[in-house]
This record gives structure tokens, sequence and C-alpha cells, in this order.
């Protein structure tokens, strides 16, 4: 099922990049 | 000192970034399929200052102070960039991944880094075939380099600059093999 919402997501890579970017901070 | 990720959050993002860049091939007809907005106008390959505010935004590009957006009629993407999504970067060829790469990083040369910047130049990384064609080797490289740049420059270390730019020369250096570029880990 995650596969499938992954094909629907037009934002896929903004959260992707939003995502890395806020994990430099937690680490 | 303070800037350096260590060697296992550099490990995690090339991971995530092999991740990310798979399901973007594997999704690409898809998203290639998708009707795009009429407002979506996506410039010619060879439209510099088109891309530039196509990704950018018309009030970043011009540098000019405009009005509030009126929040009703919701967000003008004409005002502050399109967004990188899979339904236009997918439209997107070799050709043109690597000169839109090209003409922000004219920009990036000579402005702030901003996130809609990171975020479109995450993106074009993303879309970026391995083996590297010579020029597209050649934009990377000169691209972790001036993050480097502006890195130094920069004042307050927990800036969420820092993060993006650690994060495009981590995936430069560790994921397209620029190993010389690579932060040593902290």
């Amino acid at each position: 099922q995650s596969e499938d919402s992954d094909v629907w997501d037009d934002t896929a890579l903004i959260k992707a990049y939003d995502k890395a970017v806020a994990s430099f901070k937690d680490a | 000192e303070g800037y350096s990720p260590t060697l296992k959050w550099q490990q995690q993002q090339v991971a995530h970034f092999s991740a990310v860049r798979q399901s973007l091939n594997k999704n690409r007809n898809h998203w290639q399929s998708q009707h795009l907005d009429s407002n979506v106008a996506m410039p010619k390959s060879e439209d510099e200052e088109g891309w530039k505010k196509f990704c950018l935004g018309e009030r970043l590009y011009s540098e000019i102070e405009m009005l509030p957006d009126n929040e009703n009629l919701g967000v003008d993407y004409i005002k502050v960039g399109f967004p990188p999504l899979l339904s236009i970067v997918s439209r997107m060829n070799q050709a043109t991944v690597t000169s839109v790469l090209e003409y922000l990083m004219s920009w990036f040369g000579e402005k702030p880094f901003t996130p809609e910047l990171g975020r479109w130049l995450y993106a074009l990384l993303a879309c970026l075939e391995k083996p590297l064609l010579p020029e597209a080797h050649s934009l990377i490289r000169q691209l972790a380099r001036r993050c480097s740049e502006v890195r130094l420059l920069e004042e307050n270390k927990n800036e969420e600059r820092i993060s993006a730019l650690n994060l495009i020369i981590c995936l430069v250096s560790r994921y397209f093999d620029q190993y010389d570029l690579a932060d040593e880990p902290s």
C-alpha cells in the first residue's frame, strides 16, 4: 500500500528534501 | 567546526536519496501522463530567464517586494515559483535537467541560497542519470564547491541553510562519487 501512496504523491521530491534537511538538525 | 555532518547522517542521506531516485524512475511514466494545470507553462529548454522565474518565482527573480497574496486566491506559483513536482520534473529530459541545473547554478553564483533553490537543486540531482555526462559532472562539482563557500560565510550554524548545504555537499560527493569534495565526518 505504501508503494501505491508513493505513486500518487506529486510532492514526494519536495517532502524528501524537507525531511532530509530537517534530519540534519535532529542528528 | 560544527558544520560538518556525521558519517552516519551522510550515509543515511545517500540511502534515502537512492530510494527517492528509484521511486522517481519507477513511476516516471505515471507522472509524465498526468495532466498539468493550464497555469503550469514549462519554459523551453534554452530559456534561461524563463526557467529561473519558473523555479524561483517572479518575487525572488525580480527582487521586488510584491503585495502579499490574497489568501482566498490560493498560492500564486507565478510569484513564488513552481515547486519541483513529480508531474513537472518527470517531463524534463536529461538535456533540460542539465540546462536548468546550469541556469540555477549561475543564479546561485550571485544570489543567496533559498529553500526554493534548494528544493530544485535536490530535485534536479534526483533526475540526473548516471553515468553522468561531462557537463553534468562539472556542474555538480561546481555546485558542491559553491555550497561549501556559502556555508563558510554562514554565521548562524543552526540555520536551516546549513542543513540544506550539508545535504547537497553530501549527495554530490557521496552519491555521485565526488569523494574529494566530501565533508570529513565530524
